[in-house]
């Protein structure tokens, strides 16, 4: 059973923290505001004010008895650093960082860091992407060129079955399934009708999905 | 061709206003620190330095012609909020906000916000997932029940064909893809080997991909 730590919370910290406990994970967070570390108190395993730069502070918390850190401090960039550099000293392996911006995220790879993480800027990509072609789907991408998406069935695909539709043939579409309502199919036969208001999940290249999405609005 | 404006350039706002630009929308992008106007000014359409609670200077800077707006202040609540009330006073009515927490995020959805984005709050808790299951797995919920996702041949797998291993039957896992070092196979057929270091891209449910998951380490 794994035992974390999170060194800063901010607001991805936090739900970092939050999230592992409510898991059921064993998590010690550690940050030098006091508020925040009542706050947090009975939602964690420990919660303990403490300045990360200080390597003393973090061994007696005991520190050294965890097996992955997250430090997850970004508007220091030298408590990150040291936050990082004191669990390395601890004897830590297993360390995560949240970067402030590419800089920030070059030294941390250089410190090596297992992953870095940014929420805000991979976010703002995304949303740019949704806002640009006009939809929030969610895409799984299987590589540069091929993803699986949920469309909206077209209306002149209802009332006809799989087999009729031909997607594959005409747009170069696997159907891996179909939900109606609230009800997921997945395992879709060339006999299946496609109803009004189903969402048909497809697999294809990416030019073909943007075809379909683009009709069906 | 949609026009959008952001207000506010952090890391979240930067990030979206760029990437916006790279791919060829018109993108107006307003902010109080002139030092982030200057930085930005040549990679977006327009750059303007502005107080977003002042109507007028929006205005002026012709934010009525815009289609969508969004609003990616969070430290200071009430630039956020008037951000998005001067918007809507200029007739905007596609408005988008960064909430800096699960209050915030009420005020703004009261307000007839779209869309409100909690970028580290939502990888805190994806991050917290990763780490409890061991992996970073791209995963793509169709329901609460069944998740598409990409799973490591087992060592047992390797040499046999899709129809002898059977996963349907044996594991309730419908193969969708098969991924060759950096090839795709979106047709795979029963008489398809898998070979060593094959990803098998599979659909089925939830327990069914986490007992797979736990056999692959
Ligand atoms: N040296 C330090 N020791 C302990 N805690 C620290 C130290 N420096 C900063 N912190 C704490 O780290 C937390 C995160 O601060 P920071 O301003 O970097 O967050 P952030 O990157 O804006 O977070 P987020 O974007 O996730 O909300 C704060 O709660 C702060 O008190
Ligand atoms: N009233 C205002 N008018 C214009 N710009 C503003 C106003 N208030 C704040 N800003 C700008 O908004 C930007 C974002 O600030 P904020 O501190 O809220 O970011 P943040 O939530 O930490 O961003 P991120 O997490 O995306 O990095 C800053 O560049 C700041 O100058």
């Amino acid at each position: 059973e794994k035992q974390f730590a999170v060194l800063g919370l901010g607001r991805f910290g936090e739900a970092l923290a939050i999230t592992l406990s409510e898991l059921g994970c064993n998590v010690v967070v550690v940050d030098k505001d006091e508020e925040k570390i009542q706050n947090i108190a009975n939602l964690v395993t420990y919660a303990v004010q403490a300045d990360v730069t200080d390597i003393n502070a973090l061994k007696s918390i005991g520190l050294k008895n965890v097996d992955a850190v997250v430090v997850s401090i970004t508007s220091d960039i030298n408590s990150s650093i040291m936050g990082i550099v004191n669990a390395q000293e601890l004897g830590i392996s297993e360390i995560y960082g949240k970067a402030n911006n590419a800089q920030h995220e070059k030294v941390l790879l250089k410190l090596g860091v297992k992953k870095v993480f940014s929420p805000e800027r991979d976010m703002g990509e995304r949303v740019a992407h949704n806002l640009f072609s006009g939809d929030f789907i969610d895409i799984l991408e299987l590589d540069t060129n091929h993803s699986i998406v949920e469309v909206e069935s077209l209306h002149i695909w209802e009332g006809k079955t799989l087999e009729q539709l031909n997607l594959r043939e005409k747009h170069g579409l696997n159907v891996i399934a179909i939900r109606t309502l609230d009800v997921l199919n997945a395992s879709p036969v060339a006999s299946d009708i496609v109803r009004s208001g189903d969402k048909l999940i497809v697999m294809g290249e990416n030019r073909s999905i943007n075809e379909i999405n683009k009709l069906s609005r």
